[in-house]
């Protein structure tokens, strides 16, 4: 098992090698690959050692193998369903993304709350009222979730998603869920990002 | 300095302190803290060593005082303003949100091309040209600035931010800037979040 730390830096460097590969380079230097995430050219040596991948000194590493080798730790041969509760603001703004759902991950149906909303289409997709959100997650067998509901709606909505077999969610809403322990949440705060720049000038550092 | 790890998770400690403290909780544990933000709680206890704050066995750490100590980390008192550039779907989805501009930081001025959007309101700002960037960020001296444009947009975007001062970006946009040295970049990738779930479920992993 990988340290978080090092498998988010490798969902990072796997965005660089696809932007390498699309430029026809076939190789790749640790400075390079740390340049163009911001990380340390000593731990993206680390991290790809730990792949079993290692780099020619002078040429660098091969662009095509250390994707390959970071495509088979997060399997993503294997498409991934993903349903979308909540179609506000960030709701569309993710599922319109190129960028959100790739890595074998797509989007398989949209929920809503709102009459407004129900019935409306958002990147192709119908978006459907929450009675439907259970009975339709069971039968696309989806297991993974996005929340971008605000909080007093979210505890609801994960239920929902949970009854109908989901076990991944990813949850947008400042509020603490409560889910059965094998449901595995990840809380995003995007304002950390602004904090964690706040930080470094605030230490009068370089990044 | 603290470890980027250590870092971006006081800024997670943060969140959960301020919710008790609003359920006026003196007292929290390192269990409660690992549990509400999904981080072990051998990690919380040497984060907070590190800022040499200590729990007594038995009744855990006082809320009050973790919660002060972190602010000074992140030099929270000092107001920071913030600019953002792109009032699409992701940006006006955090320029609404009520916790993505907190710990000290405020939204000075939002820019636009679009004249759909230039001259409208979002919450509270009226949206500006970007011939107005520049001026602007000079004018009220702010050094921070979000960027939620097309990826096409994002390079002219940070010359006019930069240009007029600022020094610090949080880009959503796919999109690797060129940018002076002393401008520090953090780029956001929120697939990240997805990709992870995709890794920890490949793994069989609990979280
Ligand atoms: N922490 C951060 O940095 C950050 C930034 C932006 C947004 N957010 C959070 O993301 C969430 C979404 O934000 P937004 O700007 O898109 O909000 P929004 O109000 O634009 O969208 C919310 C959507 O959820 C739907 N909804 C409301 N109640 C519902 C229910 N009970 N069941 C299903 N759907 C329901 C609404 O109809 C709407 O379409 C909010 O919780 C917000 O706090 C957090
Ligand atoms: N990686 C991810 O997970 C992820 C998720 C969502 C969005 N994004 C990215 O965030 C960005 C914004 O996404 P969105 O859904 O809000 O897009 P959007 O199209 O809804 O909004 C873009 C806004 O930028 C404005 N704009 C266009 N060209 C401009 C220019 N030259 N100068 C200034 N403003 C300009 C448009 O008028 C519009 O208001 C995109 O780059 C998108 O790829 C990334």
């Amino acid at each position: 098992k990988l340290p978080e730390a090092t498998v988010l830096r490798l969902g990072l460097y796997q965005r660089v090698l696809a932007e390498f590969a699309r430029a026809r380079r076939t190789t790749i230097s640790s400075d390079e690959l740390g340049r163009h995430t911001g990380e340390n050219p000593a731990n993206v040596r680390k991290d790809l050692s730990r792949l079993g991948t290692l780099g020619t000194r002078g040429t660098g590493y091969d662009v095509g193998t250390i994707a390959a080798r970071i495509d088979e730790v997060f399997a993503t041969s294997t498409p991934r369903r993903v349903v979308v509760v909540g179609l506000g603001n960030l709701g569309r703004a993710l599922v319109r993304s190129r960028s959100f759902f790739q890595q074998g991950f797509e989007v398989a149906a949209l929920f809503d709350s709102s009459p407004a909303v129900v019935g409306t289409t958002v990147a192709g997709h119908v978006v459907q009222p929450m009675e439907s959100v259970t009975p339709e997650v069971e039968a696309l067998g989806a297991r993974f979730g996005v929340l971008t509901v605000p909080p007093e709606a979210a505890q609801d909505a994960v239920e929902r998603l949970v009854r109908g077999g989901v076990g991944y969610i990813v949850n947008f809403a400042p509020k603490l869920l409560q889910v059965e322990t094998t449901v595995v949440v990840r809380y995003v705060d995007l304002s950390i990002e602004l904090q964690m720049l706040g930080y470094v000038e605030a230490q009068g550092l370089r990044s």
